[in-house]
């Protein structure tokens, strides 16, 4: 069964887009078959890896409603081995029109279970990441629901800081009631400007509240990785020699670590 | 009749929060008496003003289920002049909650209303500021029922624009449904870094979509407004003569512009 990665923090820019597009990205330049998924109605994602919002055809507003088996949404993209399943604008009510149904926390994960077992095994991807949005509402909780483990994007300020606590309540609650499975795999330090002190005071935080938990990677802050997205493309194509694809590339390693080479 | 201006943009990260608290700040520094009210469950500017969470009493939840009159959760804030109604973690339940409630959009409008109508004249706020999460759910809709104008933090990055469109729209949509008085007071640019080309793309963007809504004052990126927050104080108090203090001081000459001195 290929791993599953929530990319999740309730706090708003933090990276959690650009990690989910660019370590999906480093993954499959590693020779992983990744599926990257948009919950988020912004649709920052699928503009990351795609470039292109007019786009037809079902969306995974059109999977959770049950419109459309996730087979129907999957595209691919840009980058060569790494497949998307879009979001859309339409998104946005998808908390509210679901808000009612049975089961409501666990439409994804019964959505990309059908998925997975309906593939053939040489197109069955290995890695799954699921980009959410910046809340800890429905769309969140299938996220939560459908995976294996959380990464948490965290920039190492003040603010960012506060909503720790209430994210790793929220997960524990999905593990007791929902996902016995989930685990946090592990918070990686985005945005990071190593100059100021807010930097490391923030960090030594975070190590203090969650021993262990905090990635060796640092994503340090690097202008190429915001440019990337207006070219549809990741980090790895747009600027390959940048400090971007560097850190994106050294957490692809730490991430799959264990796994080996293919 | 004060001004109550909601503080919006459904993109996280891009500023929403430490406008709210300095540009309220700075505006009571310039003699308005002014009242901030918190509608993000993470309790962001409720820290950022009084650096406490742990606090008892009344929050703006309890308002909107109509438990406590808005009078009830006011309290004074670390800046002079500056007043709160602070925000509570049960927040993140009220979207759900309150979705079926009737009027469901207009609940903080009249708890407003009724604190206005009931304050003294010599202690009615002036400008009352409302900090949106990063969503345009229910609490954002509430704000946009109960303010006449919208300001929208934008940090000029590619994908930080990628919603400005949906947002004009869910502000016009209310406009023709639910509050006829509610107008685009501008776009404040934020996190601007003025090295990189990226930011003069991306302001030339917002200029040709949204022609004359950009305002003149822009927010530099500072790491002094990062750190004030973990201090329980604004910009002006926490470093008065740093960027940051400079520009939300400007901010708020222009917003207040043609008001006048009090
Ligand atoms: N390491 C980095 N260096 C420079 N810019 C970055 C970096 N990571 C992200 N950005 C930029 O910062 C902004 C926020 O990042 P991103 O959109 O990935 O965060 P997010 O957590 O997904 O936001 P949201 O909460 O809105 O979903 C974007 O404009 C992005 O291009
Ligand atoms: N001009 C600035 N210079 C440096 N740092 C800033 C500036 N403005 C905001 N920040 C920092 O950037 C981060 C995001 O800002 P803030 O929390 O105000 O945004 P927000 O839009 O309210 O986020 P959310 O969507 O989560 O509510 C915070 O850590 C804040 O301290
Ligand atoms: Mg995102
Ligand atoms: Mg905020």
């Amino acid at each position: 069964a290929p791993r599953v990665i929530a990319i999740l923090n309730q706090k708003g820019g933090v990276g959690k887009t650009t990690t989910t597009a660019n370590l999906g990205a480093a993954a499959a330049r590693l020779g992983r078959r990744v599926l990257a998924c948009d919950l988020d109605p912004q649709a920052n994602l699928t503009t990351h890896l795609t470039g292109d919002l007019r786009r037809e055809g079902p969306s995974v507003y059109d999977v959770l409603r049950g419109d459309h088996p996730l087979a129907d949404a999957v595209r691919e993209t840009s980058v060569p081995g790494l497949s998307l399943v879009p979001s859309h604008l339409d998104l946005a009510g998808a908390e509210m029109e679901l808000a009612a149904a049975v089961g409501r926390e666990q439409l994804l994960r019964d959505a990309l279970a059908g998925f997975l077992s309906g593939a053939e095994d040489g197109r069955r991807p290995e890695l799954v990441l699921l980009d959410c949005p910046p809340s800890l509402g429905l769309l969140s909780l299938n996220a939560l629901v459908a995976a294996g483990e959380v990464l948490v994007p965290l920039e190492p300020t003040f603010l960012a800081l506060q909503g720790l606590a209430k994210l790793l309540e929220v997960v524990d609650l999905v593990r007791r009631r929902l996902n016995p499975g989930l685990r946090l795999g592990g918070i990686v330090a985005c945005l990071v400007d190593a100059r100021t002190t807010l930097t490391a005071e923030a960090l030594a935080e975070v190590e203090r509240h969650v021993p262990g938990k905090l990635l060796r990677t640092r994503i340090r802050r690097n202008v190429r990785l915001a440019e990337a997205p207006s070219h549809g493309r990741s980090i790895l194509d747009y600027a390959p020699s940048s400090r971007g694809a560097e850190d994106y590339l050294a957490l692809a390693r730490e991430v799959l670590g264990g796994e080996g080479a293919p």
